[in-house]
């Protein structure tokens, strides 16, 4: 399972 | 969401715009790295992809879309209407001097070795340099427009607001990313000997010129 960071950036 | 981040997204689609204002409103596309503009198509296609897997705000969404839809017309309007005004002799940059040796660092240097992963880290790294064929323009050429100027400005400004709101977002929720904060730095830093000759120039009422 990925656990690196979430991309809610643009 | 905070301040620094919203000016950054801002100062992002600043430059956006001035770039596709200032291509059509000129009816030219001179002094404009059209290889730095193929780059940037790239680099929004290859990140943008999670538009149809991770719904974050509608916010996010929709600037992704205004991203993508700009960079494109962008495109277009270098290679396509406009084409007879690209300066492509002074254009010469190799892109896949950036796009191989980015690629491969992408695979080996990642969150998770998934597809969408790797195209999410392609991306970042490549935004980094992404601007490099257009400063390796100006210098060839040795001026730049001040409106191209003004692009290029908002366009570093970008990052460098990201940096403080990395900052501000690992102090109020600890969060971090190592990839997107290295790139980050790394792409601020390649602006800079632009910040200073666009501050001690053009806020000044001059051309930007290199020295001689």
């Amino acid at each position: 399972e990925f656990v690196g960071p979430k991309h809610d950036e643009l | 969401m905070n301040i620094f981040r919203l000016l950054g997204d801002l100062s992002h689609l600043l430059a956006i715009i001035i770039l596709l204002l200032k291509i059509w409103r000129t009816r030219s596309c001179a002094g404009v790295s059209g290889k730095s503009q193929i780059l940037f198509a790239l680099v929004f296609t290859t990140r943008y992809l999670d538009l149809f897997t991770n719904f974050i705000s509608m916010y996010n969404s929709a600037m992704k879309l205004i991203y993508l839809v700009c960079s494109y017309a962008t495109v277009f309007l270098m290679y396509f209407k406009f084409k007879a005004t690209y300066d492509s002799n002074h254009d010469t940059f190799r892109m896949e001097f950036l796009v191989v040796p980015v690629g491969g660092l992408a695979f080996l240097v990642n969150h998770d070795f998934t597809p969408l992963e790797i195209l999410w880290t392609f991306s970042i790294y490549l935004e980094a340099v992404a601007i490099l064929p257009q400063l390796f323009m100006i210098s060839k050429t040795g001026e730049a427009e001040t409106i191209t100027s003004h692009y290029l400005f908002a366009l570093g400004s970008y990052r460098a607001l990201y940096i403080v709101n990395w900052v501000f977002r690992f102090y109020t929720e600890g969060f971090f990313d190592l990839i997107a904060i290295v790139a980050g730095c790394v792409q601020t830093i390649l602006y800079c000997d632009f910040f200073y000759l666009y501050i001690t120039k053009v806020l000044k009422g001059k051309q930007l010129t290199l020295p001689a």
